[in-house]
């Protein structure tokens, strides 16, 4: 593993630990759009279908069980924890979520590696999960106070894509063999979805002052 | 191989 992959791994698992102290400790989600962590919670249900099937190292187990476990109970806390649904902006996370879901779909039946089950669902999660991040960005250029963590957690997840995309550039370079398109490319979506918010994250860095989206 | 590769990422 190069520090790239290793960087980009931590900065999702930092994201994720962010949202978790953000809905655990302040009971608050406001901010936080569901339709982009059902999404999540999708993406990797869908893509970790081999976790008990195929072994690749204990990092590599124990990685997935803390993206699959945070992403469902997140779902829950949101919907189902008395304190922090309250706190749920759903009147602003309007994004209509399950379109996405049908068009990732047939994309994945028609471009993919493999046309088995297992890997069908793998291209399907890669695709919805260049995607997913959508509502969560239509739901930040519709807040007024974007708060710290909102702002650190979309930050880390931009982050550790723009680190895979480092990752797969270094891989390319140094093991043979190495080329794998539809990663590539809905990974380069997926990051080329941050860079608006990145812009102004970094202006509001530079300025000292608070973020906020132009709608 | 090839395939193992790609799904040691996360």
């Amino acid at each position: 593993m190069n520090i790239f992959r290793l960087a980009g791994d931590m900065t999702h698992l930092a994201s994720v630990l962010v949202l978790l102290l953000k809905i655990h400790t302040i009971k608050s989600c406001a901010g936080i759009s569901l339709k982009t962590q059902e999404l999540f919670a999708i993406v990797f249900a869908s893509r970790y279908l081999d976790i008990f099937t195929d072994f690749i190292s204990l990092y590599n187990t124990l990685m997935k069980l803390i993206f699959l476990g945070s992403s469902f109970s997140i779902v829950w806390y949101i919907r189902r924890h008395k304190l922090v649904r309250r706190s749920y902006d759903k009147d602003q996370d309007t994004f209509r979520h399950y379109f996405l879901l049908l068009p990732c779909f047939i994309l994945a039946l028609l471009i993919n590696e493999k046309f088995t089950f297992k890997e069908v669902m793998w291209t399907f999660s890669l695709y919805l999960e260049a995607v997913a991040i959508l509502p969560q960005l239509v739901l930040l250029q519709r807040t007024k106070n974007i708060d710290n963590l909102t702002g650190q957690y979309v930050f880390l997840l931009g982050a550790y894509r723009g680190l895979y995309i480092l990752n797969w550039i270094y891989r390319y370079f140094t093991e043979p063999h190495y080329v794998h398109w539809i990663p590539w490319i809905s990974g380069l979506v997926q990051t080329l979805l941050y860079a608006d918010f990145f812009y102004y994250y970094f202006e509001s860095w530079k300025n000292n002052k608070k973020l906020q989206l132009p709608a | 191989s090839n395939d193992m590769n790609l799904k040691d990422e996360l």
